[in-house]
Parts: structure tokens; C-alpha cells; sequence
């Protein structure tokens, strides 16, 4: 699944 | 941060700033869809809520900013400002189809449910169908202005590199965001017809006319 990143995209 | 996405958002920021420059320039909003814009409108203040509480870097703040602050400014030129050339007849795509099934989708289908994850995935999806107004706009009037097409163009493009941008990111990042994925491919693919008309028209000189 998708890996818990912070959202750093636009 | 990559090449892609960074030209993305620089595609994406173009075609904002076109917009902006258009109905300033001919103090005119004929040809754009209010409703497209309000809905922009709403994809950006639902998506950057964490504006303040989350920040990632100066670059990221500062467009986030400028998102907002244009998608607000431009609907304020459609519906106030220049609200006379408005063409709220061909303007007609009713977006409750949009917003309501989109919000309930947004519930049932996200990573984490909690008002701000909702919320963002919500912005996504939206933006997913954001265009479909300014399309249906362009179908029904059966053209579209050079200089709308130049705008839709840098918006359909802007999506299609961050598809570039999120298969980079898990060959060499081992990150993806599959909601962002699955709404970046399905808001490309809504742009297909219009990019093919886009090469073969408008990059040759001739106006953008749809078979109405």
C-alpha cells in the first residue's frame, strides 16, 4: 500500500 | 522533487496565470466556464487546509498560496468583476453531479478517515472532473478561443506529467499514492479528444471548433 508519507506534493 | 513535477507545476501555474492574464487582458471571461473555476476554486482551499499546520518547504508554501489566491481571484473576475460577459447560457453543466457523488466517494474510498485525509481526497477526486464543465461549455458553443485552448492545454498537461512524476517516484522512491494516481489518470484521459484537437488544430493555425 501506499508507503505513509507526508503529503509533498501540489 | 523531479523534473516532471516540477514542470507540472510550473504547466499548471502557467495555465492559472493564462487565465488570469486572458480575462484581465480583454477584461472578458466569455468562453470560460465560472462553474469549471469554482470548482478549482474549491479543489485548492479543500486540498491545502495543512497550508500552515504541515509545511513542507518555501516552494511548496508559496504555490500552494499563489493556487489558492488565483482560483479565488478568477472566479471573483467571473461572477463580480467582469460578471457581464459572463455566458451563464452555455455555462449549464450541473456540478451537484460532480460534487455529491465525488463527497460520497471521498468517504467510502481514502487512506485514513479523518476530516483532513477526507477532505484531501475529496480535492482529489474533484479535481479529477474539475474540467467537465469548461468541456461541456466548449461542446455546447462548439469553439473554444486560441488563447482557452493554450489554457486547457497547460492544464491537461500539468496532470499528464505528474502521471510521469508518480511513476518515477516508485521506480526510485518506492512511494505511491494510489488515489492520486487513479484520479491523475482519469482527469488526464478526460483530456484526450481535446488535446487531439489541440495538435491538430490549433498547433496548425486554426481555430478550436468542436463538431458540435
Amino acid at each position: 500500500s501506499k508507503t505513509k508519507k507526508k503529503k509533498d506534493e501540489l | 522533487m523531479n523534473v516532471f513535477r516540477l514542470i507540472g507545476d510550473l504547466s499548471h501555474l502557467l495555465a492559472i496565470l493564462i487565465l488570469l492574464w486572458k480575462i484581465w487582458k480583454t477584461r472578458s471571461c466569455s468562453g470560460i466556464s465560472g462553474k469549471s473555476q469554482f470548482l478549482f476554486a474549491l479543489v485548492f482551499t479543500t486540498r491545502y487546509l495543512d497550508l500552515f499546520t504541515n509545511f513542507i518547504s518555501p516552494y511548496n508554501t508559496f504555490m500552494k498560496i499563489v493556487y489558492i489566491v488565483c482560483s479565488c481571484v478568477t472566479v471573483y473576475f467571473i461572477y463580480v468583476k467582469f460578471k457581464a460577459t459572463y455566458d451563464s447560457n452555455h455555462d449549464t453543466f450541473r456540478v451537484e453531479f460532480l460534487v455529491v457523488p465525488v463527497g460520497g466517494l471521498a468517504f467510502l474510498v481514502n487512506h485514513d478517515f479523518t476530516p483532513l485525509e477526507i477532505l484531501w481526497t475529496f480535492s482529489i477526486y474533484l479535481e479529477s472532473v474539475a474540467i467537465l464543465p469548461q468541456l461541456f461549455m466548449i461542446s455546447k458553443t462548439g469553439e473554444a478561443e486560441t488563447i482557452t485552448s493554450h489554457y486547457l492545454f497547460a492544464l491537461g498537461a500539468y496532470r499528464a506529467l505528474y502521471i510521469v512524476n508518480w511513476v518515477y517516484r516508485y521506480y526510485f522512491e518506492g512511494f505511491f499514492d494510489l488515489i492520486a494516481i487513479v484520479a491523475g489518470c482519469v482527469q488526464t484521459i478526460l483530456y484526450c479528444d481535446f488535446f487531439y484537437l489541440y495538435i491538430t488544430k490549433v498547433l496548425q493555425g486554426k481555430k478550436l471548433s468542436l463538431p458540435a
